[in-house]
């Protein structure tokens, strides 16, 4: 795992960085996508619908921000056991958590995607967007929703979404990191490797491309998530100090 | 370090998602 060592790769050092990233998924994905399978789990029924919309906007912010910090903990262990991400300064595997965690929750997130309903599986159930009305957001929600059902349309295997996500997380234009070039190494190893995985699936050329778009998509989602998390709360600063998960708060508080 | 201090201690303990 010397992250340093010679920039060309033999294509066995990439299949092993891939067989570490996809084990690394695998191992953190918290849904495995046979416990997904829409089939298994009824959609949100109308009463429950009334429920969550007649939820205070605080109620579900707290409800949203809790799952999404349950979600951020596994991306966390996810990037622990990446080769190479150990071997980073703490500065920058905390940088490279504080910017990309929620990114990968959403790449993550097409796993849980139903293209047939417009749902994702949310609290137990296959919720649509119209279960989130009451946190005041449609135009994220909505947008979030279209990310996840053009993420899911790439129809990508277990291996591609994990090699895709350490992708993400492994940016190297992120401010504030102290050694660039090595996650810039890093990155364009995992890159690489995707590229090789990629022609093994006898995918076409056009994918990786595709993949590479969905990056400024998946960043847009997040910086909309920070504006909206500050205008909630300007309204209601104690819901977030008291009541939000402090590692919520410790990701997108600042 | 204060700052991300749950961060800090995510990375350091060897957890793994099913004690999460």
């Amino acid at each position: 795992s010397d992250i340093d060592s010679s920039p060309t790769d033999t294509t066995s050092d990439l299949e092993h960085l891939s067989e570490n990233i996809c084990k690394s998924h695998m191992e953190t994905c918290q849904y495995l996508r046979e416990e997904l399978e829409p089939s298994k789990w009824q959609t949100v029924l109308n009463t429950e619908l009334e429920a969550y919309q007649k939820k205070s906007q605080e109620e579900m912010w707290q409800v949203c921000a809790v799952k999404v910090t349950e979600a951020v903990q596994y991306v966390v262990e996810f990037a622990k056991r990446i080769d190479g991400f150990m071997e980073l300064c703490q500065n920058d595997q905390i940088v490279l958590l504080k910017a990309g965690s929620l990114e990968v929750v959403f790449v993550r997130m097409c796993r849980a995607y139903d293209s047939q309903n417009n749902s994702v599986y949310f609290d137990g159930k296959y919720a649509g967007p119209e279960v989130f009305r009451s946190l005041g957001c449609d135009d994220l929600i909505s947008s979030v929703f279209d990310f996840a059902k053009s993420m899911s349309s790439l129809q990508l295997t277990e291996d591609e979404i994990g090699l895709f996500s350490a992708y993400v997380l492994m940016s190297s234009d992120r401010s504030w990191l102290q050694e660039k070039n090595r996650v810039e190494k890093l990155q364009q190893r995992i890159q690489a490797a995707l590229q090789n995985l990629l022609q093994k699936n006898q995918r076409d050329k056009g994918v990786l491309t595709k993949m590479i778009c969905k990056v400024s998509t998946v960043r847009g989602l997040c910086s909309r998530h920070m504006e909206k998390l500050s205008a909630f709360r300007a309204l209601h600063p104690d819901t977030v100090h008291s009541r939000f998960p402090p590692l919520y708060k410790e990701l997108f508080g600042s | 370090k204060e700052k991300h201090k749950i961060l800090h201690r995510l990375l350091q303990n060897s957890t793994s998602p099913v004690d999460l």
